[in-house]
C-alpha cells in the first residue's frame, strides 16, 4: 500500500488519483479550485482545497513520505506546474511526474526537479493517428529492439482454425497473447480449441522479422 | 496515401493531423481560432480557418472521401462537438471519431454518429497511475486496456523449474514472452525445457489481474 500526491484534479490528475485510489493505494489531491474537489470528493477519500504553489502546505504535508508526486496542473497555470515542481524537489520528493503540453515546458519542467515529463494529450494524438493509418493493425509497441507487439485483425489464414492446427510459434515463430472478439472482453492466453473469426483482435509477439512473415500472408 | 478530415487542433488534434501528415498521408485541418492555425500551418499543408459547425463548409468538403474524420474539440465547446459530429455523419462520413471529457458526452457523441469516443487525459491518468503502482517491477508496459507486459525477476516459485513443469498459461493464464540470463542476450521465445534461476529477468504478458495473481506468489 503507497502513498502518493496528486496536484491538480483536472481530468487528467483526477484520473490518476482514481487509478491509484481503486488499486488501494492511499491518494492525497490538492486543487485550489472548489468545483473540482467538489467533483472528485466521492471517489477520492483526502482531497485539500488550496494553493499548492503554498510553501507551508506543501512542507505540512511530509513530501518525502510519498511514492510519487504527481503535478497535473494545466497548460493554462504553467507556472504554477513549474513552481510546484520545484518546491517539491527543495522538500526532499522521491519522485515527480508533471504534466506539460509543449516539449519546452517540459525542458523547463526537467530542469526544475521532474524525474518524468508527460504529454497527455500530444502522446493520445500520436496514438490515434497510428491506429488509424494501420487499419489492419491496430497497435504496435516494441518490447526490445528485436522485439514487438503486434495488436492486428485476425488474418485470413487464421479464420476458422485454432492453436494446435495453426501451430504458430513453430510455424512463424509469434505467440499469441490474447484474442477479442466483437468487443468483447479480451482472453489472454486464447485457449486452444478456440476457432478463430473473421475481425477477431488478437495480440502476438515476436521477433520483427517473425511478425512482418505473418503480416505478408495476407497478400 | 489517405486522406483525413481533422476538425479542431488543439494539442490533441495538432498531434493527430501531424502524426499522420508525419506518415506521409494527406491532412485537412480545419479550426475557428485562427493562433490555432497559425501554431500548425509549418506542419500541416491544408489548414482552413473557419466554423466547422457551418453546413455550407462541410458539404463543400467532400466529406465522403475521408478515410476518417477526426473531432477534436475540447470539452470547453462540447455542443460543437456534437454537432460537428452530426452534420459528418449525415454527410455521410465513414468514419468518425471524437474526443470527449466524460463518459456522458461520450455516450451523446455515439449516438449522434461516432464510431470511436476518445478521453485523451482519463486514458493517459490510468496509464501513468498503473505504471506507478508496478515500480517494484523492473518495467511496466500497457498494451491494451486489460493486457498487460511485465518484465520482473524470475519469482521464488519458478527457480530451478522449466516452462512444462511450471505451465504458467494453465496455472496462471499469462504467457512469457523472453528470458534473460545474466545481462546475456535477450532470448525470446524461452525453450521449454530451459530451468529458470535467480535473477533471471523474465518478460510476461497477460490480463492485469493474472499478472497480480502471479505477483504475489511472491508472497
Ligand atoms: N496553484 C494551484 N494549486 C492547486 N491547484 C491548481 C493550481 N493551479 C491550477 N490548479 C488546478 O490544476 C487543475 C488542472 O488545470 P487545468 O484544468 O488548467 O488543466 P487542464 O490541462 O485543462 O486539465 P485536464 O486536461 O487534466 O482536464 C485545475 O483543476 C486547477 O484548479
Ligand atoms: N465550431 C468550431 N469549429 C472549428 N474549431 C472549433 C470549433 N469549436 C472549437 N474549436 C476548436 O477546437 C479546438 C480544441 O478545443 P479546446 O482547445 O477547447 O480543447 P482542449 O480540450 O483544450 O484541447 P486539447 O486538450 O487538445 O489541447 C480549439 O482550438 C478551438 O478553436
Amino acid at each position: 500500500k503507497k502513498q502518493f500526491l496528486v496536484i491538480g484534479l483536472g481530468r487528467f490528475g483526477a484520473s490518476v488519483a482514481r487509478t491509484l485510489t481503486q488499486n488501494g493505494h492511499n491518494v492525497i489531491g490538492l486543487d485550489s479550485a472548489e468545483e473540482r474537489i467538489q467533483r472528485v470528493s466521492e471517489e477520492i477519500a483526502d482531497v485539500m482545497k488550496c494553493d499548492a504553489t503554498d510553501t507551508d502546505i506543501l512542507s505540512s504535508l511530509g513530501i518525502q513520505d510519498f511514492e510519487a508526486c504527481i503535478v497535473c496542473i494545466g497548460e493554462k497555470y504553467i507556472q504554477n506546474s513549474i513552481l510546484v515542481t520545484l518546491l517539491l524537489k527543495e522538500n526532499g520528493a522521491k519522485k515527480i511526474i508533471a504534466k506539460a503540453g509543449t516539449k519546452t515546458q517540459g525542458k523547463v519542467l526537467y530542469k526544475v526537479g521532474a524525474d518524468m515529463v508527460i504529454y497527455p494529450e500530444k502522446d493520445m494524438g500520436e496514438r490515434v493517428a497510428r491506429s488509424l493509418i494501420s487499419s489492419n493493425i491496430i497497435d504496435f509497441l516494441e518490447v526490445s529492439p528485436e522485439i514487438s507487439i503486434l495488436e492486428m485483425r485476425a488474418p485470413r489464414m487464421m479464420i476458422g482454425k485454432d492453436l494446435i492446427e495453426l501451430n504458430l510459434r513453430h510455424k512463424y515463430g509469434v505467440t499469441i497473447i490474447s484474442v477479442q472478439s466483437d468487443n468483447q472482453k479480451i482472453i489472454s492466453p486464447p485457449p486452444l480449441d478456440y476457432k478463430f473469426r473473421k475481425d477477431d483482435v488478437i495480440t502476438l509477439i515476436g521477433e520483427n522479422k517473425a511478425l512482418k512473415r505473418l503480416r505478408f500472408t495476407e497478400d
